[in-house]
């Protein structure tokens, strides 16, 4: 088809939707894009759905990328994955195994107003576009935003803050529709990512106390044999254990809200650099990251399809 | 100009405080001077030794620089203009679009 897409540059919001039916229009039989609600600003949040449609009670892993606005890295990411995922599906038996036996659940922009925001007002923008009332600094931070532990240590109660978790847990429209799709499909989902940047990082819970998770020997070693994929492509090393103590301590974060709701394996990465360009990554470094990152969400994934 | 030349001249300074009095300065600095938080993303994440990552207005620099000499806590600039690297991220890809 005369499409062509360049998956090495960043793309606008409009861009990105458009490809995204793109991938729908050329890609039946393992392709399938819905919408699980609206934006705070009324854009639909639009999921692409990757799988063979081998039987209707697969596992599934959720992927959600531009959580924070200005971290472009991420909804490139999820772009680039979508595009291996159905390139090397004939090609690849690792990635053929996953589509057969998984599906995927991507969700390219988490943010859309924010990130629509960012490419059009304020490149370093974070939250999201809410109003708040009696306040004129505007949005939430998304990833403060989740019910679990909300608005304790980590976060912040003032709406001009970075970190605000929001006048009450679940306030953001985008949060609210991405916790009741899991919610629904809680039963077949085994894997929550959320993609972030920047600080080469692969987290898992807990965010907001300094504990252990039961399952911790499983996901330790799902988090080891990611971080060492993801080294065998360019030789970068991240970090990698519970968010609190590898990052810092933060509450009404995804990735606690997920385990708490019994997806055993849920992941944060921060993805390059470590502050060389920060949210400034240029597009130059978009393949490399990419590639690295793919490799390791392929491993999370086989990691559900073995027993722990 | 992309974002209206709003950043033009603005710089991202990664500072480093060492002790707990480092952090405490540079906790009240943050407060009075308007600083775009990059890492950690809030005042009460900063710790001893770990990296601080902060976008300045062009108009605050000085200040912040100074201040940070002052109480001989170390940091360094990571992105010089931010507006010229953020003009970099999307001029190449018009042309590239031209070509």
């Amino acid at each position: 088809s005369d499409f062509q897409y360049d998956y090495e540059v960043y793309h606008s919001l409009d861009e990105i939707k458009s490809w995204m039916f793109e991938m729908n229009r050329t890609h039946p039989h393992v392709v399938d894009m819905f919408s699980i609600g609206r934006s705070y600003e009324g854009r639909p949040l639009y999921i692409l759905q990757l799988g063979k449609r081998t039987h209707p009670y697969k596992k599934a892993v959720w992927m959600d990328c531009g959580v924070h606005a200005r971290e472009w890295i991420g909804p490139a990411f999820c772009q680039w994955f979508v595009k291996e995922a159905l390139n090397s599906y004939r090609t690849d038996p690792v990635m053929r195994r996953l589509m057969n036996h998984l599906n995927f659940y991507i969700m390219p922009v988490f943010n859309v107003d924010g990130y629509h925001y960012s490419w059009t007002t304020d490149r370093l923008w974070r939250k999201t576009r809410s109003r708040i009332a009696r306040y004129q600094c505007r949005g939430v931070d998304a990833n403060r935003n989740w019910k679990v532990k909300w608005c304790d240590e980590g976060a912040s109660s003032h709406p001009c803050d970075e970190t605000y978790c929001g006048p009450y847990p679940e306030s953001e429209p985008e949060v609210k529709a991405v916790a009741r799709f899991l919610r629904k499909q809680r039963k077949r989902v085994k894997a929550y990512i959320s993609i972030h940047a920047y600080a080469q990082m692969l987290l898992y819970p807990y965010s907001y106390k300094y504990a252990t998770i039961p399952n911790f020997t499983c996901v330790e070693s799902v988090a080891h044999n990611a971080v060492n994929a993801l080294y065998s492509a360019y030789g970068v090393r991240y970090r990698y254990g519970p968010a609190s103590t590898t990052l810092y301590v933060s509450s009404g974060s995804s990735i606690d809200w997920a385990y708490k709701n019994g997806i055993p394996y849920t992941f944060a990465f921060e993805l390059r650099d470590t502050g060389h360009y920060g949210f400034l990554l240029p597009e130059s470094l978009i393949n490399p990251t990419c590639t690295e990152t793919t490799r390791a969400v392929k491993t999370i994934a086989s990691g559900l399809l073995k027993k722990c | 100009h992309l974002y209206n030349n709003r950043y033009a001249g603005d710089q991202v300074v990664r500072v480093t405080p060492h002790t707990t009095e480092d952090v405490r300065v540079v906790k009240r600095l943050f407060e009075n001077l308007k600083v775009d938080l990059w890492r950690p993303n809030s005042l009460t994440l900063i710790q001893a030794d770990s990296d601080v990552d902060v976008h300045i207005g062009h108009g605050d620099i000085r200040e912040l620089k100074g201040r940070l000499k002052g109480a001989h806590i170390y940091h360094r600039v990571l992105i010089s203009n931010l507006q010229k690297e953020i003009e970099k991220q999307l001029a190449v890809r018009s042309t590239r679009k031209r070509r």
